[in-house]
């Protein structure tokens, strides 16, 4: 089964993450 | 294309991804060889950092013109009813009026990235279709025969795409797409 699971809320922090560019 | 792997501090998805985009040029007749033809890879991704770093290069659907297709599919996992992945499978369809496409297919590729679905490695992928009237959301899962599985999909595709409780939803096989060859 599934391991990694991210919340919407998570996924959408990365989005500004100094690793996103 | 070498498999893609998260970079130093990104988190992994719990699978690899590959974006492609079609588009079907205008009055070219509909068929499994035109559709494999136009079918364009664009990008693989590994983490929730790579996916966002394509996504801000990607044309937001509801800008895109034409007859236009995204589908984000698991790697290794064509788009096509005809790969092994999905032979068995089938779709929810969610119609979607002019103006919904770029939200609800954000909400819909951040709850398959994020394994919000729970249906282990029933996922195939995900594609948006734009369309001159409407627009239209499929997921894509391989057991088609499976309902508690597609029951649980489409539980949880209402729930990520909060949608009107109106909303028509359909599931479909890819068999059935075939026969009747409507889906291109």
């Amino acid at each position: 089964g599934s391991k990694i699971f991210y919340e919407r809320s998570f996924l959408l922090q990365c989005r500004n993450s100094p690793l996103t560019k | 294309r070498p498999t893609p792997k998260p970079g130093p501090g990104e988190h992994p998805l719990q699978f690899n991804y590959a974006v492609w985009f079609s588009r079907k040029a205008p009055g070219k007749q509909s068929s499994a060889s035109s559709y494999n033809q136009n079918l364009k890879l664009i990008t693989t991704f590994a983490s929730v950092e790579q996916w966002w770093n394509h996504y801000s290069h990607l044309v937001r659907p509801s800008d895109l013109t034409g007859h236009s297709d995204y589908h984000i599919f698991k790697e290794g996992i064509r788009p096509m009813w005809e790969d092994s992945a999905n032979n068995k499978g089938g779709k929810w369809i969610v119609r979607l009026k002019k103006g919904l496409a770029s939200r609800c297919w954000e909400n819909l590729v951040l709850a398959m990235l994020g394994e919000q679905f729970m249906v282990g490695e029933e996922i195939c992928g995900a594609v948006i279709s734009i369309r001159y009237q409407e627009d239209i959301l499929a997921l894509w899962n391989r057991t088609a025969s499976d309902s508690v599985t597609t029951s649980r999909i489409r539980d949880t595709l209402k729930r990520v795409l909060n949608l009107p409780p109106n909303t028509i939803m359909e599931y479909k096989t890819h068999n059935d797409s075939m026969k009747d060859n409507s889906s291109f």
